[in-house]
């Protein structure tokens, strides 16, 4: 499990 | 992109088009909080600031200045517009908005994914964003007469985001199991601030009749 930006949403 | 987020930003777009059409055919915004409206500039300018940074799609790109200039747009009529701004519902709209400003932005430089200016003012857009609908619920809760199209637009927005918590569950089980804590917990909030009026607004619709919340 990795944890991520969610910048590719709106 | 999955179907999910595309009925998703297709139901936040459909809000902002049922808005502007209630204020530009109506020539009234009855019912609309401004501090809502104030607040999702906010959120959008903040946000959007990657808009220089940092390029997903020309999708993406097109949307986020569609949703910066829809929101400066509507706070203008709300605000300027010399018909329109003689309808706003001053003395029911009196939350007290910019206090939500402070805690989340408290809440942002204590938990952003990494400590740089955009991410911050990143994770302070998620954030804001989770409750800037408050002074509209509270607003819908004082009006004795809540039009269709007010109606239909505090929807759909709240159908937005519910079906971003559907496209999260497709994307943790289709991509390689990625966590978003920030959005995902601010995204439930968010909805879950919408469940007292979707029960009454669906109650509505059932019995075919007038929108009412109860205060």
């Amino acid at each position: 499990l990795k944890v991520v930006s969610g910048h590719d949403e709106l | 992109m999955n179907i999910f987020r595309l009925a998703g930003d297709m139901t936040h777009l459909l809000s902002i088009v049922v808005l502007l059409l209630k204020i530009r055919t109506t020539k009234s915004c009855a019912g609309i909080s401004l501090k809502t409206q104030e607040l999702y500039v906010i959120v959008f300018i903040t946000r959007y600031l990657d808009l220089f940074t940092r390029y997903v799609s020309f999708y993406n790109t097109a949307m986020k200045l569609v949703f910066i200039g829809t929101s400066v747009a509507i706070v203008w009529y709300m605000r300027l517009h010399k018909v329109v701004k003689q309808t706003y519902s001053r003395d029911e709209d009196t939350f007290k908005h910019y206090l939500l400003i402070p805690p989340c932005f408290i809440l942002a430089l204590l938990i952003p994914l990494e400590f740089t200016v955009t991410e911050i003012l990143w994770s302070f857009s998620i954030y804001l964003e989770a409750v800037a609908i408050l002074p509209q619920l509270l607003l819908l809760q004082r009006s004795s007469n809540i039009d269709n199209l007010t109606g239909s637009y505090v929807f759909l927005l709240g159908a937005y985001r519910a079906l971003y918590i559907v496209n999260w569950v497709y994307r943790f089980f289709t991509e390689t199991h990625k966590i978003r804590w920030i959005p995902w917990i601010s995204g439930l909030v968010q909805t879950a601030l919408y469940a007292d009026f979707f029960y009454y607004y669906i109650k509505s619709w059932k019995n075919h009749e007038k929108l009412r919340l109860p205060a």
